[in-house]
């Protein structure tokens, strides 16, 4: 009764029925303690070209009592969580799929008079990366990141400790130890990091209320029909071991980035074709 | 041609810095969208002449949904009954992917072109997405099965009786106890 199991021939997920949060993920013959939650970053100078956390305490993640339905079919099983009335997503594995799909819907964010709210989802595990981790390059090559480092110099990073640590993700971020690889895969380009060994976090939506003056001359605030934004996008989640190839993140992408293209018609005819 | 030099020229102001890291004001947020949504009509014009002449339907629609972000599409809101949804593989080999096509809560049997039926289910659309204002409220499903395809491939979707049918999906957990019910 402590835990729900989701499985296919290939992916086994387990939920804790307390937290309601996924908890340990399996597939590709490798077993690992994966959290997954929400995150809420409080900015003030944040804008359309910067982050900037306010206060380095406020990072507020999502950690309990988030209510769930699992919906188990023969094709595909999802989990439906609300994490909040803003915040809510599908955790979805299909048969034959070797990734974990994770659709969120995020707004409309609320904000304060002075204070922006970005919001993160985070996947923790107990991978020890060693606060080395990799984003891509433009979508190609992986770089290697490591924690409050640059390659050329040493950075100032008191006074923006999370931020100065993000980097661009525009197809995917991972990490990895000598047993285990943890690979993140994004539909759109968003902000990223990993700010504890084994953790990483992706920035998935943001509403602000200053413009950072550099430029733009807008607050970060889009609406539509005098609404605040509602965003809804995919990741995918890979896990497997360290030492092979890289290869099941690279077929997935194709899928993400290129998915059949759907066309409707009435059938007035047979059902069948010739 | 007209159109699909419109398609380019659009892609062409998208590739501004502004357009792709979504820094320009709002205004212009507002008319990339309107002009984006011009072009796409149009590339789906020449999308469906291409296509009407790729399948074995020369009259089809070939309609694209350009609302199947929020699960919603206008072509199977009134029902999915002898739909055939046409799949365009943009992979250079044969890729099986899921498909979803919104629908309402009922019994459907999919097939393929050869006539052969296709495993399929239906499930329900997340309560927070079917509670998005401006979305239409009538498709509360999502109709599920595996494509296999190689650059053109059409499946036939037709409402059965619920006996024919086996795509009905098991809830195995409901909401924890004290928490709202959303399903």
């Amino acid at each position: 009764d402590e835990e729900t199991v989701v499985q296919t021939s290939l992916i086994k997920l387990v939920l804790d029925n307390k937290t309601g949060l996924l908890k340990r993920v399996e597939m590709n013959g490798v077993s690992e303690n994966i959290e997954q939650s929400y995150g809420l970053y409080r900015t003030y100078d944040s804008g359309a070209y910067v982050f900037r956390q306010y206060n380095q305490g406020d990072f507020v993640i999502q950690k309990d009592g988030v209510e769930f339905t699992v919906y188990d079919g023969a094709l595909v099983k999802e989990v439906h969580q609300r994490f909040s009335d803003y915040i809510s997503q599908v955790i979805r594995i299909s048969e034959d799929k070797p990734y974990v799909e994770f659709e969120w819907l995020v707004g409309p964010i609320p904000v304060e008079e002075d204070f922006g709210t970005e919001v993160v989802t985070v996947f923790s595990s107990e991978i020890a990366s060693d606060g080395v981790f990799y984003t891509d390059s433009n979508g190609r090559e992986l770089i290697r990141r490591e924690k409050d480092k640059r390659e050329d110099f040493s950075p100032e990073l008191a006074v923006q400790p999370t931020s100065g640590n993000y980097y661009p993700i525009t197809s995917r971020i991972a990490l990895q130890d000598s047993k285990k690889r943890l690979a993140l895969l994004n539909d759109r380009a968003q902000g990223g990091s990993s700010m504890k060994d084994g953790q990483i976090e992706l920035m998935l939506h943001r509403r602000l209320v200053r413009d950072d003056g550099y430029g733009v001359g807008e607050a970060l605030n889009e609406q539509k029909y005098g609404q605040p934004m509602i965003a809804r996008g995919k990741l995918f989640l890979i896990l497997n071991a360290a030492d092979e190839s890289t290869s099941a993140e690279r077929e997935a992408e194709k899928e993400f980035h290129l998915p059949l293209w759907k066309f409707f018609s009435r059938n007035t005819g047979s059902t069948t074709a010739a | 041609k007209e159109d699909l030099e419109y398609l380019r020229e659009i892609m062409g102001v998208m590739q501004h810095h502004d357009a792709i890291t979504g820094t320009e004001k709002q205004h212009v947020s507002d008319d990339y969208d309107r002009i984006l949504y011009d072009a796409i009509l149009g590339g789906v014009k020449t999308a469906g002449a291409a296509l009407r002449k790729l399948t074995n339907l020369p009259n089809g629609e070939f309609e694209s949904c350009l609302r199947l972000n929020i699960s919603e599409c206008a072509f199977t809101k009134d029902g999915a009954d002898n739909v055939v949804v046409t799949l365009y593989n943009p992979l250079a080999h044969t890729t099986k992917q899921y498909v979803r096509v919104p629908v309402r809560n009922e019994n459907y049997q999919v097939t393929d072109e050869k006539g052969r039926v296709v495993a399929s289910e239906v499930v329900p659309v997340p309560a927070e997405v079917l509670a998005l204002e401006f979305r239409d409220s009538s498709t509360q499903h999502e109709l599920v099965f595996k494509a296999s395809v190689d650059k053109i491939g059409s499946y036939y979707i037709k409402k059965v009786d619920g006996k024919e049918s086996s795509n009905g999906v098991r809830i195995i957990s409901q909401p924890k106890q004290n928490a709202e019910t959303y399903d």
